[in-house]
């Protein structure tokens, strides 16, 4: 069988508690001490101590459903008993916080700097292949513009040259 | 002795054990003492004058010492199991909230490494968004550019287009012809002046 | 004494969720 979950071992601890108590109120170690009492009416003494362990059971019985609601213990029972089992098949100890804050904390922020790392390359991957993408149209706009430049010089030699021609040839038609 | 402060304990349950132990005893010790009291007051109002209060009193105080005695040992045996078996996270357990400790275990070295090199991403990613831009910005001037010498080149193409239409295939050649023909007509020009200078 | 460590565990238990959506919150920004 299952071992027994939290919420049950603090009731049958609790209830053992009262139980060994009000054994050890036994009726004779009350009489004993209100023997007077117990002279003058053994009934009465006997009705009392039965209210008496009957009330202190009660008010025991009530503190404790108190305690269990203010700390919402029956809650918190069950779910450390799920924490506990799924813990069963470990046996080293558990971390425990250091005592010193920012070193606790670097675990809480460390899978969110990993990402934030990871985003910042991926983007800056992306960010490398546009602008090389950009390079290489940056490279060819500079070899078109200086291949445009060369025919350009090319066309305005020819002309610069047949214009030459031209001057020789009016040169020619001029009276010497 | 080191007091165990059951700080795991309290950032679970929101309260230390003890405490929680500690409001226990008191309540049950105030109810012992309450009920006590009431037992008295019942005795006295029952025996009226038959007996006498101090006398009640003694009986009591006796009862109590002996209930106190037995209670705060069983109060401590009780107090010794809760804290061992309900109230307790056993060494082996990691609370849900502290998971992360044990999947992203670094030291101060290595976290300080990845924060510089996330640091460094940045500057880098920065820079690359510069250089984009001024890549971006030179493409821009580049167009510019290129259109301005295609005009240029348009030009070219619009003056030889011109001689073309007015007769004169490739200009250069027909340049190259007329400077030829020319040089004929200079020739036979000159051969014509000196057969009439003969001729006179 | 007891209730400083209440207020420490409490502060262990709550304090570095408070802590991640600050850090998360920068990080998103600086992403977008």
């Amino acid at each position: 069988a299952a071992a027994p979950g939290r919420a049950q071992v603090f009731s049958t601890v609790v209830d053992t508690f009262l139980q060994k108590l009000v054994t050890a109120a036994s009726y004779q170690r009350f009489v004993s001490c209100y023997r007077c009492v117990y002279k003058l009416q053994p009934q009465l003494t006997r009705s009392i101590y039965d209210q008496f362990i009957s009330q202190l059971q009660a008010c025991v019985k009530e503190e404790i459903q108190e305690v269990k609601n203010e700390g919402n213990l029956e809650e918190l029972f069950s779910s450390l008993d799920k924490i506990v089992e799924e813990a069963k098949d470990r046996e080293e100890p558990a971390w425990r916080p250091s005592g010193i804050p920012e070193q606790d904390v670097r675990s809480d922020l460390l899978p969110y700097l990993l990402q934030h790392r990871a985003h910042l390359r991926r983007a800056l991957r992306d960010r490398e292949q546009r602008s090389s993408a950009a390079a290489e149209a940056v490279l060819a706009g500079r070899d078109r513009i200086a291949e445009l430049q060369q025919l350009i010089q090319a066309r305005q030699q020819a002309w610069q040259a047949s214009s030459k021609e031209q001057r020789e040839l009016i040169m020619t038609f001029q009276e010497p | 002795m080191s007091v165990d402060p059951m700080a795991y304990e309290a950032q679970f349950f929101g309260f230390t054990p003890q405490t929680c132990m500690l409001r226990i005893y008191i309540a049950f010790q105030d109810y012992l003492f309450e009920v006590l009291q009431v037992v008295e007051g019942v005795m006295l109002k029952k025996l009226d004058g038959k007996i006498n209060p101090s006398q009640i009193r003694k009986c009591t105080e006796k009862f109590l010492l002996f209930m106190k005695e037995h209670f705060d040992k069983l109060f401590t045996k009780m107090e010794e199991m809760l804290l061992q078996l309900v109230l307790n996270i056993p060494k082996n357990v990691l609370l849900p909230e502290d998971r992360v400790q044990e999947q992203y275990r670094c030291s101060e070295e290595e976290f300080r490494a990845l924060q510089e090199e996330v640091r460094q991403l940045q500057e880098q990613y920065r820079a690359e968004v510069a250089t984009e831009q001024a890549l971006l910005a030179e493409l821009e001037e580049q167009k510019i550019v290129k259109a301005e010498l295609e005009k240029t080149l348009q030009c070219f193409d619009e003056l030889e287009n011109i001689c073309r239409q007015h007769g004169i295939g490739n200009f250069k050649e027909s340049l190259a012809l007329l400077t030829q023909s020319s040089k004929k007509l200079q020739e036979v020009l000159k051969d014509v002046e000196e057969k009439s200078k003969k001729m006179k | 004494f007891d209730e400083l460590i209440v207020e420490t565990a409490t502060r262990r238990k709550q304090w570095p969720k408070k802590i991640l959506v600050h850090a998360i919150q920068a990080m998103k920004a600086e992403q977008e």
